[in-house]
């Protein structure tokens, strides 16, 4: 699932915007 | 603290309650006080015949981006609710992937104005001709149609925030890896809201109306997906080159 779905991977990573 | 059921007190529920109105207000994309100043500020006659005489690539691509920005805020609003980051990750991404559009219909019921039928777009509100070009007239009237039935709920803030939770944090999402504590969060967040809305409303089913509206949403995101389907076919290069990322990511 994460790598299929990169982009809201990281954003759930990175720190609050 | 007294014992609402085995394992849940109403100060837990105040606590979970207290942090997802906090996240809502910090991540509802425009405050109550900014709707309120563009209220009727509407697109003029020659801006909604300007929509109307765009590509239907064009338009597309537009609200593609207004759907995905939107979308990065129900992004944040999950990552700062306590219970949804205590999700293992698999669960998180599958939820928010499931869900977040579906949070962004119920949000949009707040930058809707039902006395007119109008939706805040770009700037200023708009009605459904506004979105002619889109070639997608029944998905589009339905999502006003459901706007206007979540307005005549009249939900406070604080409901639509637990609403929202209470959409995106749902056990009805196929592939959850720890189903029994994603039902868990969700019932304590449904016991929340069920007494903030007994308070709220002379209405006795308001909540049953609210949760009766769900399959709604759900048939939505389905014609969604259609619709984007549809398009892909006739127009690949422009989903492909110019639609964002992230919109391709969780709908393609």
């Amino acid at each position: 699932l994460k790598e299929k779905h990169k982009i809201l991977h990281r954003l759930l990573q990175n720190s609050t915007s | 603290d007294s014992q609402l059921a085995p394992g849940v007190s109403m100060g837990e529920l105040d606590r979970i309650a207290q942090n997802i109105i906090k996240s809502h207000l910090e991540t509802c994309q425009y405050t109550a006080e900014e709707l309120q100043q563009l209220a009727w500020q509407t697109h003029s006659y020659e801006e909604v015949k300007m929509y109307q005489s765009k590509s239907r690539e064009v338009l597309w691509q537009q609200c593609a981006i207004q759907i995905t920005h939107a979308i990065q805020y129900v992004v944040e609003f999950a990552k700062r609710i306590t219970g949804f980051m205590e999700l293992c990750q698999n669960d998180q991404i599958l939820l928010l992937k499931s869900g977040c559009l579906e949070v962004v219909l119920v949000r949009m019921c707040r930058a809707f104005n039902p006395l007119n039928n109008t939706v805040l777009f770009e700037g200023k509100y708009g009605g459904m001709q506004m979105f002619k070009a889109l070639g997608c007239d029944d998905l589009v009237s339905a999502v006003f149609d459901f706007a206007k039935s979540l307005c005549s709920l009249q939900l406070t803030e604080e409901e639509i925030a637990l609403f929202s939770a209470a959409v995106l944090i749902s056990t009805d999402r196929p592939w959850l890896m720890e189903p029994r504590k994603v039902q868990k969060l969700q019932e304590k967040i449904y016991f929340a809201l069920q007494h903030i809305m007994q308070k709220n409303h002379m209405d006795e089913d308001a909540l049953a109306k609210l949760i009766g509206r769900i399959p709604t949403l759900a048939a939505l995101c389905t014609l969604h997906t259609e619709e984007l389907q549809a398009f892909q076919q006739l127009h690949p290069e422009t989903v492909n080159v110019l639609f964002p990322p992230l919109y391709k990511e969780l709908f393609n």
